[in-house]
């Protein structure tokens, strides 16, 4: 599953 | 964060600084796509655009800004500063045909349809083809300086341990972004056989030339 956005990663 | 996803922003930041010194130094932008740069500035631009209204950590803030401002940085160095060694007669792929497709399916494919997460979707495809006009200019020349061919190793290999970081994220914490892993699959792919180029010449003292 994804768990939150990829927002975390540049 | 793990160290498969650090290596791989410190390649991304070395591959940043080798170019700005490359053309600083030298005083030239020959060799060097003015097209991929100003790619990789939309890039950043629509890709951090929550710069301003998310805080994730210090590091991620101060590395989106630094990735922004030499990003723009290169770009008017290439062209305004050092506009007369910029090479235009090579440097001549569309990028329109770049920009029009990753705009066209950011608003098909995307996780959510807002304007962040669609310029997110935007950023994270062109990312993967922003690095064809460099390649389409080594190949029309026939050849890259060898710190042209350190920065896009450096380069490549950013993505390339992304891949490894998703691979870490997907078993240790059991996260997946299917949209940015398809896309630094095919980021990667592209420079498969400059990968292979690089480690077969340029690492054994040649200039990197491609088969005519």
């Amino acid at each position: 599953d994804r768990k939150g956005n990829a927002k975390d990663e540049l | 964060m793990n160290i498969f996803r650090l290596v791989g922003d410190l390649s991304h930041l070395l591959a940043i600084i080798i170019l700005l010194l490359k053309i600083w130094k030298t005083r030239s932008c020959a060799g060097i796509s003015g097209k991929s740069q100003i790619l990789f500035a939309v890039v950043y631009t629509t890709r951090y655009l929550d710069l301003l209204t998310t805080y994730v950590s210090a590091y991620n803030t101060v590395m989106k800004f630094v990735f922004i401002v030499a990003s723009y940085a290169t770009v008017y160095l290439m062209y305004v500063k050092f506009r007369a060694t910029y090479d235009h007669n090579h440097d001549t792929f569309r990028i329109e045909f770049l920009l029009v497709p990753c705009f066209i399916l950011s608003l098909l494919i995307n996780h959510e349809f807002t304007v962040l997460e669609v310029m997110w979707t935007f950023s994270i495809y062109l990312e993967s083809v922003a690095i064809l006009p460099q390649l389409f200019l080594v190949s029309k020349t026939g050849e890259a300086e060898s710190i042209t061919s350190h920065y896009l190793f450096a380069l490549g290999s950013y993505r390339a341990l992304y891949l490894l970081n998703w691979v870490y994220r997907y078993m240790a914490e059991d996260h997946y972004e299917l949209i940015a892993i398809v896309s630094g699959v095919v980021q990667t792919v592209l420079y498969c056989d400059f990968f292979y180029l690089y480690i077969t010449k340029v690492l054994k003292g040649k200039k990197l030339q491609l088969p005519a």
